[in-house]
């Protein structure tokens, strides 16, 4: 089994921590020391991508996991085109693929395409930002795109709510598509069930943490601890990181690389034939 | 009494809320509705400059209170120069001061220069964004310049004592200098300790609310409740709200005027006289 999950939004949004949490490793150190150099900080802003691999068993299945992060984006004054290089790594991914495909022994095509790109956005509480709506209409058409809500514990229930209701009319309203898992009609009644309700909280507001905490009832939990309470990562009354881990690990990775190289690559191999 | 308070940072940090808190009166509608048009996103986005004046009651001693709201700012994908506007009108402000006071009735000047500038930090945990070390170094021989921790609720406790020293760092080796109520020798040792108690916190790590909520021990307060637990905006336990408000109406709005008139505004003045 194998995934290549990529992530992309501003930083300190989070998105190191909540792959670590994810996965229950700590895949990336959570820096805050790796200060990236702006010598002219009203150039456009480099962005830059860099994977990190690991194996890691979930369920006693082993996981051969590639995280791609996306690290410059959006940290700038000028973000203009910061999407370009992010476009530029999926667009690679799939002609190497192609070419591999293209080569007699097709037994030995490694899977490097990017299978899901989860999208952090900024828990203001408004609506989605200019650099949102443009980079999810440049990749929409080439990856699963799964947006998340970031550090979603600095909204309230009522809050949430609402934020979710206007990103998803602003993602309506600008024709930007989602992840959906298909559904077949010989899918058991269960199977369809957990399929609507994971999505049914799309965008996932989410929470990360990898610290071990003890709630005032003596549980350990997996939490951020403020002095007005504990906020626990795997209580769906909280947050829903347990919906996004289902979708991404659980219910879904099939139907996110089946989508990947059925529809995604299919389509960009087909344009690409054209020219 | 009057008080000229320039509130500057990314849109959703909460600083409508926060004026409404400071001031206990609903003086910016919390709006998400008014969405902002970029019809075309990678222009640079533009910075507008709206004042809203009202006249409140601070312990029985009317104050005119003007926010110099800066919409815009830090919104869009390409910031450049977003400064701009917001440096003009404060350069505008002692303009007009000047000219007034080359007039013969100098009874009648009007005391519209800004007296000082809340910058709001987006709390990302990590440090100082270019663009916020841009916007500081552009204003901050202009106005006193009080950079807040927004929405402080979304850090740790050793969270926000980290960020806090990072930030102070960054602002050191910038060489941007932050409003220091000056101290003299013939203050009383209450004044003192009183004015270095509140300092000791700046960068304020700031929440704000107006909703009145029921904590489970049974008493009122302004906070946001969460599944977890129910910050306290007046708790200074919870955030550096209290202090924040101590520095602008209780203990240092004065200092904040004289040194606007006595340091700011002269060297303004000398330098434009120079040229
Ligand atoms: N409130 C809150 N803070 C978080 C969450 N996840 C991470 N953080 C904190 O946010 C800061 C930045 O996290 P990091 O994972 O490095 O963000 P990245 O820059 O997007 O990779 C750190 O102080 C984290 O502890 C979350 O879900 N909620
Ligand atoms: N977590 C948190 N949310 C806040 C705080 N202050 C305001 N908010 C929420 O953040 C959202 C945006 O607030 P607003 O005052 O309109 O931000 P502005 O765009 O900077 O004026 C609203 O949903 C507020 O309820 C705060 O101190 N902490």
């Amino acid at each position: 089994f194998s995934l290549n999950l990529m992530v992309v939004g501003g930083r300190g949004l989070g998105k190191s921590t909540l792959i670590n949490t994810l996965f229950n490793k700590e895949l990336y150190p959570v820096e805050t020391f790796n200060k990236p150099d702006f010598p002219n900080p009203e150039d456009p802003t480099p962005v830059s991508v860099e994977t990190v691999s690991a194996d890691i068993e979930e369920n006693n299945v082993k996981l051969s996991l590639t995280v791609i992060d996306c690290p410059g984006f959006g940290e700038g004054i000028n973000n203009t085109d910061s999407w370009k290089p992010i476009v530029d790594e999926i667009n690679n991914r799939f002609d190497m693929y192609l070419e591999a495909e293209t080569k007699i022994n097709r037994a030995t095509v490694v899977e490097n395409r990017v299978h899901a790109c989860l999208y952090f956005i900024e828990p203001t509480g408004h609506s989605l930002k200019p650099l949102d709506i443009t980079f999810m209409k440049q990749v929409h058409e080439k990856v699963n795109l799964i947006p998340v809500i970031a550090k979603s514990d600095t909204l309230t229930e009522k809050e949430i709510q609402e934020f979710k209701q206007r990103i998803m009319d602003d993602i309506t309203n600008q024709g930007i598509k989602l992840f959906t898992p298909p559904e077949y009609d010989n899918d058991d009644e269960e199977t369809k069930v957990a399929s609507r309700e994971i999505m049914a909280k799309a965008p996932f507001a989410i929470v990360g943490s990898t610290n071990q905490i003890q709630t005032p009832d003596g549980r350990i939990v997996r939490g951020r601890s403020y002095p007005w309470g504990i906020i626990e990562i795997d209580n769906e009354d909280h947050c829903d990181f347990i919906k996004l881990r289902q979708l991404l690990i659980r219910n879904f990775m099939e139907e996110l690389k089946e989508t990947t190289a059925n529809v995604l690559y299919e389509n960009y191999r087909t344009s690409k034939l054209k020219k």
